[in-house]
């Protein structure tokens, strides 16, 4: 399981560098071995440097920069092995505008090899969705379904379920 | 492998008996804040086996099951049922005995996993309709991601944390994938 | 210091009550002593219900229902000494638009006695604000502030620092 | 009282000196993610007293001097300075004794606050420029609810948190607005 480890760990590095890139614009961020001689037991940790800025610990990052790290992370591991569905819960909720646009042009093109479920309040991603799901409460207190059409017809029956 | 829908009884502020049929691709779920959108997610992370109360949000499991509204009583019972459909091509890469319960379900091109749960804190678990045990759902998703600690799942306001979990915890992630 | 503590708890629990009514439309909250007979140590614990809903722990209270129940507890908490200013960072982040909407009128009204410095990516925020102030990092790593313009050139400025 | 100007002089990423002038009521500090807009919130909260580097995101105080990027080297020194505003009306309900330097302060249309660091590790207090101690700040803003641990605040991502905080720690939010 050594060799297996290892093998898992060289290509999610290899992938997780490449989606940060894709999703920053540049930058550069790699994934390190805290114990590299001891492959059984060693921890993981991420190295994340945004375009043009120096390289820091991860706390320096800004809620959205976490984010979008994150993001490039968990897309990395998907891509090892085939991984039923995804299930995300407002993910997109820290990200301004343009990294909004980033991240849903990602979740389009891996939406085509793997099923994603996300939750979300921004309007950019609800239009690149395959399919909208609105949840209501006619009834105070009780969760009901109702169909939302994209489109022009999403305000209005987005409204009817605010 | 994909969820082709989900059935909620009873389960948290879902009341009514209700379906959610999901398409292949991007699926998006909407709506006002309290609705009920991320009691979703939890009903889909509680039928794969998630057993912490914490990050269901409850005190008690027994918490997931409607506990009433102005003007209706609580149920005495909460179920999920997550419908799988499977591709060839994209089929669950099991772990376990070749002639396991898991293995034997990979190989369906559809199945289904329910939990259930009552007021007296019973708890059962049925993979398509015929009582099965935790463990035969945790070996079914066992290093697909989708178990209930793995890096597919991710809950409200959790994903700026990921990048700080500790080294051992991201180490979990990679094995998960391996 | 026994009665200021209970005069201030009640004059606080009384404010809370009448701001979580007024952003959630109804509903009721309230604040409660852990330990009514020892002033001097008891917590304080906040119990909320969002309108038609049943009373129940905050931890089931969703994302959105948890911040609105926050800032109506932090503006309680304002509202009972003259505060020189409150600097709120992404606050309505997990808020739909609707409940932003209602955020603002909140702030509106009382950033007439008060100062509000407030981060925000929501369109209607910014639209509600006195002065925006745009920060951009037009050399990669270097923030440095930008004038922005509110109404039309807004977008065109907002556009300057994405 | 309010804030009327902000000035960063090498804190964390605003390298050049850098005034932000602010008007009474609501003003909104927008821009894209990364840009530099939380900083501006850790140099008020640090001003203020902020001991705390984890609420400050960085791993020793050092790190709020601005540590370059691809082009420009560190710098050696971060300094803040808040000006502070009073009509009378509203005017600090300053605790401590009369003639305290709290007190006077308080007495003043205007007053500014300054911290600074260098790379050393030093640390400098300053009221109206003139060196002062951490506790002068302290009493200056005690029970007005702006100092580091208080309730008018929140750092990005707390908010929800708010609610969840411990009963000591709800009281504490009371007991420094009476
Ligand atoms: N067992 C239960 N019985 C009835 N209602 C419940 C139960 N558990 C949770 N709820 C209700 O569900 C609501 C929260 O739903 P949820 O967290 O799914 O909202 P959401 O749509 O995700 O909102 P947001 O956009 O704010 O995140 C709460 O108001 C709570 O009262
Ligand atoms: N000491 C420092 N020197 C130089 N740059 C720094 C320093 N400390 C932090 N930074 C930079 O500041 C950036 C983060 O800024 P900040 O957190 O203010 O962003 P933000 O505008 O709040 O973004 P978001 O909208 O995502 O929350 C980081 O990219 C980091 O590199
Ligand atoms: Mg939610
Ligand atoms: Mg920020």
């Amino acid at each position: 399981t050594r060799a297996r480890f290892k093998e898992t760990f060289e290509k999610a590095d290899v992938k997780f560098r490449e989606l940060f890139v894709e999703l920053f614009h540049g930058g550069r961020a790699t994934l390190k071995l805290t114990n590299p001689n001891n492959l059984l037991e060693s921890g993981v940790e991420i190295e994340a440097q945004p375009p043009g800025k120096r390289v820091g610990s991860l706390g320096v990052l800004s809620g959205g920069e976490r984010a979008l790290t994150a993001v490039s992370l968990i897309m990395a591991l998907f891509s090892l092995r085939t991984t039923p569905f995804c299930l995300l819960d407002e993910v997109d909720a820290p990200l301004d505008d343009a990294n909004v646009a980033r991240f849903n042009a990602m979740l389009r093109r891996i939406s085509e090899r793997t099923q994603f479920i996300i939750i979300t309040h921004k309007q950019r991603t609800m239009e690149t969705a395959d399919a909208l799901y609105g949840v209501t409460m006619a009834e105070a207190g009780v969760s009901q379904m109702v169909s939302v059409r994209i489109g022009g017809a999403r305000e209005e029956a987005l409204a009817a379920t605010a | 492998m994909r969820i082709r829908q989900i059935e909620l009884v009873g389960f948290k502020s879902f009341r009514e008996p209700t379906k959610v049929t999901l398409l292949p691709g991007l699926n998006a779920i909407v709506g006002p804040n309290g609705c009920g959108k991320s009691n979703i997610a939890d009903a889909i992370r509680w039928v794969l086996g998630e057993q912490s109360v914490k990050h269901l949000r409850a005190k008690e499991m027994e918490d997931v099951i409607f506990g009433g509204n102005e003007t209706s009583a609580a149920l005495g019972m909460a179920e999920v049922t997550l419908s799988f459909e499977q591709a060839d091509e994209a089929s669950l890469g099991v772990e376990g005995p070749e002639d396991g319960l898991a293995a034997q379900i990979a190989r369906l091109s559809e199945f289904t996993v329910t939990r259930r749960i009552y007021r007296s804190g019973e708890s059962q678990y049925l993979i398509n309709q015929s009582p099965a045990r935790l463990r035969d759902i945790t070996d079914l998703f066992l290093g697909s991601g989708v178990g209930p600690k793995a890096y597919a799942m991710i809950e409200q306001g959790r994903v700026s944390q990921i990048v700080q979990a500790k080294p051992e915890e991201l180490r979990l992630f990679i094995e998960e994938a391996a």
